[in-house]
């Protein structure tokens, strides 16, 4: 564990947490994509199936449930306590475009041909993606509320911090995983147009953010 | 090995 590491696992927690309360405390999810939520409930659960393989610390153990727990009650809000407020129209993704290519790359590309591995790889390849219907949303409806745009940051910003991590790993124990880093950069580059809009746009001027 | 490894990340 290192700082990079710690900061990025805690810059996870605050954008999901973010998420969760905004859509409990306002009663409602407009402007959030269900179908980005479904996938990453999706990421989480194809990636944490070894709570039930092995044990690696309380920490992760703690923290694996309660991202799983979280991203279920996010769902379970968008599509059934506020479905009302949910903007199926504008969340429009067609998500087998994703689903596909990364199911079919993760049984090429991976540690070892057993399902856990194939589901992890799965899992890590999926996460890269899995922003795209939110930000395609985004795209068509042309504004964001900024408290989901901070939410965005943060989203981000866990990927980015990951990637100091796996850098910092390298040239202290020697440590690279290949699938994780290049999806990591992969999942960070998609980050970057966001990135810079909410900079000059949410920070800058307050308020929601809008596209031209 | 790098499979087992990589599992203590999130």
């Amino acid at each position: 564990m290192n700082i990079f590491r710690l900061a990025g696992d805690v810059s996870h927690l605050v954008a999901i947490i973010i998420l969760f309360l905004k859509i409990w405390k306002s009663k409602s999810c407009a402007g959030i994509s269900g179908k980005s939520q479904v996938l990453f409930a999706l990421v989480f659960t194809s990636r944490y199936l070894d709570l039930f393989t092995v044990f690696i610390s309380a920490y992760n153990t703690i923290m694996k449930l309660v991202f799983l727990v979280l991203s279920y009650a996010t769902v379970y809000l968008i599509y059934m306590r506020f479905r009302g407020s949910y903007d199926s129209e504008n969340d429009s993704f067609r998500v087998e475009f994703l689903l596909v290519p990364v199911t079919g790359l993760a049984f090429l590309e991976n540690y070892a041909f057993t399902p856990l591995e194939i589901l992890w790889t799965f899992s890590i390849f999926l996460e890269a993606v899995a922003i795209m219907p939110q930000l395609f949303m985004i795209t068509k409806t042309g504004e964001a509320e900024s408290i989901t745009t901070h939410y965005l940051f943060f989203l981000g910003l866990y990927r980015a911090l990951y990637l100091a991590n796996w850098v910092w790993r390298y040239h202290t124990e020697g440590f690279f995983d290949q699938i994780a880093v290049v999806s990591g950069v992969v999942q960070t580059i998609f980050y970057c147009d966001f990135f810079y809009l909410y900079v000059t746009r949410v920070l800058r001027g307050s308020g929601k953010m809008s596209l031209p | 090995t790098s499979q087992i490894k990589h599992k203590d990340e999130l």
